[in-house]
């Protein structure tokens, strides 16, 4: 990380610089110091490699995560939910594509009825995965598109069905109650579900995600990112501010535009890459 | 507030004195946090405080004013200048027709853009063609012709083919139909992908648009620098477009861009529907970033 040996004041700017260039943001990348601070006055360390593994272990940490333990009740239930533009559509493909090689059936939900081609863009994406996809018309009202997908997963006892829903700006008061009224709609159906709401979110975005997260949280009850283009130069240092502020970790990264493009969370990997 | 912020910081300064490099670290720091927190680049923010103390140590603090107010005005002043005049100006052809290339990263509101930029043209008098260069997005062509249609705007597509050539012959196709504007849409990309930029390079060349313009998500975050600057070199675009803008992103990236690339902001996004364009105003963009 640094090639330094000791903890100085140009140690800790260098540091600085490295988190709020990866969009760790301002008050996260206190607290990130703070505790580096405090633990080099506890430890005892000699070498440079020494320091090194402290400053990644203490970023590490913020990021570990327990698993999502998905009840073995069928069906399980995605619900994909984020701001416009950020990959849901083709994060869903590669989830879709990740499930099936683990010898799951999954179905598909076309539940952003609204953007031009939103439904087109999911079908095609199901019939390269040899995946069913439940739709109605463009402009019909996704809440019956959920209903209806809910119905047939039970029906044909699917293992895996996972929602698309419209990106929606998380300031749209209207847009986020429709998405409770989506969740309503799940919840109702079958029980317990939605079991895991993803919010997507682009690794090129900076610290407008933590408010993303905390409407889509309130909406929907996201309890997992799905962290996107990660292939690009951007780090997506947000999400630490996201887990350290909001509690939900990341469990899926998105690298690339294929639908096997798509990695589970390491963060020890994401911290390295971090201090490139 | 940054000003309520700063009102605290030199309340003690008040009615007398100057400005001194002492007496404002305090207030530069908070500001310095405070242009972090939008998203501002972290070099571009190091430069700016810079140019902000250069501008105020040595100035009188007068009766009439607060301190706070004085430094306040000082950034409000020096972010407007930094962020440029405000233009919706586009390169036309001396013989139409005038040929406007879109180009990005992925999902920043390319297509959704070039819906707006048709009908922000026609609401003028214009008559645009829309162009489908996006070979690779699964309905991307389908995404651009339901836009067309509800503007009723013609659409030039292959399907899957060469970008170059569907460019090439979009021109042609926009001649025939007498469209005096031609806006090509193109696939988003990533600045590092070397075989995709050279794709819109080759796309540049043959096609010679007379306008390019670099559409970035209005909630980018410290990368903007790298993907503005990157897209700068290989393409020398025009301008830049901020999209979401509608969100509550304070929208540092715009302040980045414009820094590090020297590039007009042009256009602003403010919405998904093909009406939701707005003109780019520097003290407007000001006071949202410093929030
Ligand atoms: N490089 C890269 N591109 C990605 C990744 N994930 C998605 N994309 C691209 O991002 C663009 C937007 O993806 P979509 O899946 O349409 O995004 P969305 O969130 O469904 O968009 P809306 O439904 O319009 O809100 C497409 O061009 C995708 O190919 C990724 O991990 N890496
Ligand atoms: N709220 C809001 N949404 C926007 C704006 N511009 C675009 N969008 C939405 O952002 C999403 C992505 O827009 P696209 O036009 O598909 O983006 P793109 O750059 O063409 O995507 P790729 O071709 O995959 O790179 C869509 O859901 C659009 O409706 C804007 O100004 N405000
Ligand atoms: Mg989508
Ligand atoms: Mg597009």
């Amino acid at each position: 990380v640094t090639g330094k040996r000791k903890i100085d004041e140009e140690l800790l700017e260098e540091l600085e610089e490295l988190l709020i260039s990866g969009d760790v943001g301002v008050e996260t990348s206190i607290h990130i110091l703070d505790n580096i601070r405090t633990r080099v006055k506890k430890e005892k360390y000699q070498t440079s490699e020494e320091l090194d593994s402290l400053i990644l272990d203490e970023v590490k940490r913020l990021l570990d995560f327990d698993p999502l333990n998905l009840p073995p009740t069928k069906p399980c239930v995605i619900l994909v939910v984020g701001v416009n533009g950020t990959g849901k559509t083709t994060s869903i493909a590669k989830l879709t594509n990740y499930y099936k090689k683990q010898g799951k059936t999954v179905l598909l939900a076309a539940a952003d009825t609204f953007r031009a081609a939103a439904i087109e863009q999911l079908v095609t994406w199901g019939e390269r995965l040899d995946t069913d996809v439940i739709k109605h018309h463009a402009n019909s009202d996704p809440a019956a598109v959920v209903f209806d997908a809910c119905s047939a997963a039970l029906s044909r006892k699917t293992d895996v069905l996972i929602i698309d829903t419209a990106g929606r700006l998380h300031t749209k008061v209207n847009l986020m109650s429709e998405l409770e009224k989506i969740y309503r709609i799940i919840q109702r159906q079958i029980p317990d579900a939605p079991h895991e709401t993803i919010l997507v979110i682009d690794a090129g975005n900076g610290q407008n995600a933590i408010n993303q997260a905390k409407e889509f949280i309130k909406a929907s009850k996201a309890n997992s990112i799905f962290l996107t283009k990660l292939d690009g130069t951007a780090k997506g240092g947000v999400v630490l501010g996201i887990k350290r502020e909001l509690g939900i970790p990341v469990r899926y990264i998105g690298v690339g535009e294929k639908a096997d493009d798509m990695e589970l969370f390491d963060p020890v990997e994401f911290v390295e890459g971090l201090f490139e | 507030d940054l000003t309520g912020k700063l009102e605290s910081v030199l309340r003690n300064l008040r009615g007398y004195g100057k400005l001194t490099e002492k007496n404002i670290a305090e207030s530069l720091k908070e500001i310095r946090k405070a242009l972090l927190e939008a998203d501002v680049n972290y070099k571009v923010v190091k430069d700016f405080i810079q140019s902000v103390q250069d501008r105020s140590v040595g100035e009188n603090v007068l009766k009439s004013v607060t301190p706070g107010q004085m430094i306040v005005k000082i950034v409000n002043d020096e972010l407007i200048k930094l962020l440029g005049t405000s233009t919706t100006q586009l390169k036309s052809a001396g013989i139409p027709p005038s040929i406007i290339m879109i180009t990005g990263l992925q999902g920043s509101g390319k297509t959704t853009f070039c819906a707006k930029l048709a009908s922000f043209l026609q609401s003028r008098g214009r008559k645009p063609l829309l162009a489908a260069l996006d070979v690779y997005r699964p309905a991307a062509i389908q995404q651009l012709r339901v836009l067309g249609e509800s503007l009723k705007v013609p659409v030039y597509d292959e399907g899957i083919g060469d970008p170059v050539k569907i460019g090439f012959n979009a021109v042609s196709d926009a001649r025939r139909k007498l469209c005096d504007t031609v806006i090509l849409d193109t696939a988003g990309r990533l600045h590092i992908d070397e075989q995709m930029m050279r794709e819109l390079v080759n796309v540049k060349n043959r096609v010679r648009p007379h306008e390019i313009l670099f559409v970035a998500d209005g909630m980018t975050g410290q990368d903007a620098v790298n993907t503005a600057k990157e897209f700068a070199e290989k393409l020398d675009y025009d301008g830049v477009v901020l999209t979401k803008m509608d969100g509550d992103t304070r929208g540092g990236a715009a302040l980045s861009i414009r820094a590090v690339t020297g590039k007009p902001i042009k256009f602003i996004g403010t919405g998904e529907k093909a009406d939701a364009i707005e003109q780019f105003h520097p003290d407007r963009m000001a006071s949202r970033i410093l929030g």
